[in-house]
């Protein structure tokens, strides 16, 4: 009995935190630097003393009270019917399913870290380019893409780097019903000249898609837990 | 002497901030919390007699509340909590995998009061 009272109160507590049940993580995901950064900020702040808004984060400039760095449980495109000029595809997908209806979305960015700047010897010869995918993301072939309605979102010459998108608008505006965010990435040659005809661009393309890492970071405000001071218990 | 010591004694139970290390590991959320490991949580407790409502920190309402208790016992005395909490931030994993940063108000009893 004291067991399963013991358990009840944690569910309680957990629902406090946010969560439906204990989480039981496969593996410990790495923890992105901004996070670590906005954490170690506001464990030196408590240890001094200094009171800090808590529902503002001040690295990002933006209001909320959750961060939330959600993993691309996307797919890359292979396919002989895809573009010859194409150096990369893929198929971004992001659940948003944990953000609660109460929580209000103050910031959805995408980061896209393209690995080390490898493209300084090749000229201005890439271009890439994000769209909105409306279709859930595993009713697509990979062996012929149906990707439904596609909404260009932004296009980057010469991509290098880390990249990152202000992706608020449409994931405010995402009414999936599985709170799927789809996007697509691709990178092609400029001018449509076939990779085939340059080695060195085929490797960088090979070696671009082996260290392409996708993540959306998320914050968002609970307004029960973000009162104004004056209505604070 | 006698009195001094029997003095001593009932400060030991007045209402006051005790220490209380919460440890993940204790609780088995360690697997889950990334950081951090654990956090000294505090907790109050202590008695809140008439005489020294004025002063342990006691609301207005602690003090009536131990005026009543001294004229009718059925009425409880006033009982020792946080006055003063301060938040946390955890750093946490959830079932999808997903890396969260979140702040959690009242969650570090800094002051006890009556």
């Amino acid at each position: 009995a004291f067991g399963q009272t013991l358990q009840f109160h944690e569910h309680v507590f957990l629902r406090f935190l946010g969560l439906d049940k204990v989480p039981s993580p496969k593996k410990f995901q790495p923890v992105p630097s901004i996070l670590k950064r906005i954490f170690q900020a506001q464990e030196e702040a408590a240890s001094t003393g200094i009171s800090k808004d808590l529902c503002y984060v001040k690295e990002l400039g933006v209001r909320g009270n959750i961060l939330r760095l959600l993993p691309d449980q996307g797919s890359f495109l292979y396919s002989e019917s895809l573009s010859h000029a194409s150096c990369l595809q893929k198929l971004l997908s992001f659940n948003l399913s944990a953000i609660g209806d109460e929580e209000q979305l103050t910031m959805a960015q995408l980061g896209l870290d393209l690995g080390p700047n490898t493209y300084y010897n090749l000229g201005p010869e890439l271009e890439l380019s994000l769209s909105l995918v409306q279709t859930e993301p595993h009713v697509i072939d990979q062996a012929t893409p149906k990707m439904g309605k596609m909404f260009t979102l932004q296009s980057v010459p010469w991509p290098q780097g880390v990249l990152h998108f202000n992706l608020l608008d449409v994931a405010k505006r995402n009414n999936d019903p599985h709170k799927n965010l789809g996007l697509f990435l691709e990178i092609v040659v400029k001018g449509g000249r076939a990779l085939g005809e340059n080695f060195q661009l085929e490797a960088t393309c090979a070696r671009l898609r082996r260290s392409l890492h996708t993540s959306l970071l998320v914050v968002t405000l609970h307004p029960e837990q973000c009162r104004s001071p004056s209505r604070k218990r | 002497r006698a009195a001094v010591s029997t003095s001593k004694a009932s400060c030991k139970s007045l209402c006051h901030r005790h220490q209380l290390f919460i440890n993940f590991r204790d609780l088995g959320w360690h697997k889950w919390i990334i950081a951090p490991k654990g956090f000294m949580a505090n907790y109050c407790h202590g008695e809140c007699p008439f005489s020294l409502t004025i002063s342990l920190n006691s609301s207005n309402y602690a003090f009536m509340q131990a005026l009543m208790h001294s004229v009718d016992p059925e009425v409880p005395q006033a009982v020792c909590i946080p006055t003063k909490l301060s938040p946390i931030s955890m750093l946490y994993q959830d079932n999808d995998d997903n890396v969260i940063l979140r702040h959690y108000e009242d969650m570090i009893v800094d002051e006890c009061g009556c």
